[in-house]
């Protein structure tokens, strides 16, 4: 997944 | 999402929630460190940098929305509201939690997983949250009793990220290349700094006591 979607936690 | 991230989102949102209820109902901020409150409204200003960029779910949004406004609505009741500022009390409330604010700087500068401006401030962010907790527990050290509402609210605070280690453990195992050092390393130390005042808030919980922390 691209990069910035790993930061999908809070 | 699994169900550790969310009760662990859940918890967080309770903690918040804990303490503005405390705050606005007997407009009392007594025994809350404004410092801690100081530096969470900066870890949700430099993690959520991306809120309008990068859409996740509306989910992630809503979530970003409340914790970066109760953030600051706690700050500002605390060093604006007439009535509740009157019960800060910053002679106890001492610790210099600017001192904290710089290493982490430099540790992001230095520890990142890509040097980009949001993905250094992505990394502050989570140093920073591991130790913002410090200045609340030097002022429960000191003011020795503990109300339960904020006993509840430090509680809960430790809760959610113990319960986001398990989300790390399950997400490890459950996706491939699921893998944040940073993050996991961070969010260890933050826990373990609550060990000890878990360990005294289960003993009173147990005994049916006031919560009291030696000296």
């Amino acid at each position: 997944p691209p990069f910035n979607l790993m930061k999908d936690e809070l | 999402m699994n169900i550790f991230r969310l009760a662990g989102d859940m918890t967080h949102l309770a903690s918040v929630l804990v303490l503005l209820l405390k705050i606005h109902t007997i407009k009392s901020c007594a025994g809350i460190s404004l410092k801690t409150q100081e530096l969470y409204a900066l870890v949700f200003a430099t993690r959520y940098l991306d809120i309008f960029t990068n859409y996740i779910s509306f989910y992630n949004t809503i979530m970003k929305l409340i914790f970066l406004g109760s953030s600051f609505s706690i700050v500002w009741y605390i060093k604006r509201h007439k009535i509740v500022h009157r019960s800060y009390d910053k002679d106890q409330d001492t610790f210099r939690h600017w001192f904290i604010v710089l290493p982490c700087l430099v540790l992001a500068l230095l520890i990142n997983e890509r040097f980009t401006f949001k993905e250094v401030m992505w990394t502050f962010s989570l140093y920073l949250e591991a130790v913002a907790i410090l200045p609340q527990l030097v002022l429960l050290q000191r003011t020795r009793n503990i109300d339960n509402l904020t006993g509840q609210y430090v509680f809960l605070l430790g809760a959610y990220r113990a319960l986001y280690i398990l989300n790390w453990i399950y997400r490890y195992f459950t996706e491939d290349h699921y893998i944040h050092w940073i993050t996991w390393i961070a969010g260890l130390v933050q826990t373990l700094l609550y060990a000890d005042f878990f360990y005294y808030y289960f003993q009173s919980w147990k005994n049916n006591a006031k919560l009291e922390l030696p000296a």
